[in-house]
């Protein structure tokens, strides 16, 4: 028999039943090509015995992994017959076509993605940074966005008395849409007060979903920002928020549906791209 | 640092 184990050696490997129960190896395994299946695999993902380890075998048109599945099994690439646009921003009617330049760099902080830099194909070479699925078996352990804020929060709690300890994660503002990106602590005695982290420290770390209630936009904090990533992964030139929650300073002024535009330059994104290297 | 001059009520 073949077994579903966290260990991709023992899955590959034939194990026999003994008569009066449980299983033993002689340490044969299956032959290359066998479908086998680890408690890591994800759904969906094919994988294959392959001198006697289990394998996955992934759609990649770049040929970066070691085990590629065949094109014909994988999702048609849609970005495929597109003409190579100059910048590397993202544009409605034009895509890019992209190759990884680092890998993915995962902050173990969920909601979250893994962030990895890109450089486009073609004559006009741009870089750009792309969402990416992260290994969360790296992460010794995954935090929330509360419990990052909070263990900042409960560091300034020493030297400013004014502090509850705790921090959050709070909605944008038409004056300042990258508020979600930023940590903000709670004073101790008016829950409902917070006051903001100022420079690096204060920002939440990158892959931080930052889309709050707009579920069906992808938003990510970058280097302090609250970016939004177009169709293929990548930053868009323009976004569009609409406000689900305004500051009370703000709220006799607009309605709930305020909706505030923030734009990302090429050169901003470079900036970008810069610290994040 | 922390910004305790701009204080931000949320509900």
């Amino acid at each position: 028999m073949q077994k579903v184990s966290a260990d991709p050696e023992e899955a590959c490997l034939v194990w026999c039943q003994k008569r009066n129960g449980g299983t033993k190896s002689r340490g044969w395994t299956f032959p290359d090509g066998t479908v086998c299946q680890t408690r890591r695999s994800r759904y969906g993902k094919s994988s294959y015995c392959i001198n006697g380890r289990c394998e996955d075998f992934i759609c990649d048109s770049y040929n970066e992994v070691a085990f590629i599945q065949m094109s014909e099994l994988c999702p048609a690439d849609r970005n495929d017959n597109e003409v190579t646009w100059r910048t590397g921003l993202r544009s409605r009617q034009n895509t890019i076509k992209w190759k990884s330049a680092s890998g993915c760099h995962f902050n173990c902080i969920s909601p979250g993605t893994g962030i990895r830099l890109v450089m486009s194909k073609g004559k006009y070479a741009k870089s750009s940074i792309q969402l990416c699925q992260p290994d969360q078996f790296g992460c010794g352990r995954i935090k929330s966005p509360f419990q990052h804020a909070s263990m900042i929060c409960g560091k300034y709690k020493e030297r400013v008395r004014r502090l509850s300890g705790l921090g959050m994660q709070i909605s944008p503002a038409v004056e300042d849409p990258d508020r979600p990106c930023r940590v903000a602590c709670q004073d101790e005695n008016i829950s409902h007060r917070f006051y903001l982290v100022n420079g690096e420290e204060g920002w939440f770390p990158f892959g931080t979903d930052c889309s709050r209630s707009t579920s069906d936009k992808k938003a990510y904090c970058i280097s302090g920002k609250c970016l939004e990533f177009g169709s293929d992964d990548t930053p868009v030139s323009e976004s569009e928020f609409t406000l689900p929650l305004l500051s009370r300073n703000k709220r006799s002024l607009h309605n709930n549906n305020t909706k505030i535009i923030t734009k990302l330059n090429q050169q901003q994104l470079e900036q970008i791209i810069h610290e994040l290297n | 640092d922390i910004d305790l001059n701009n204080p931000i009520h949320v509900d």
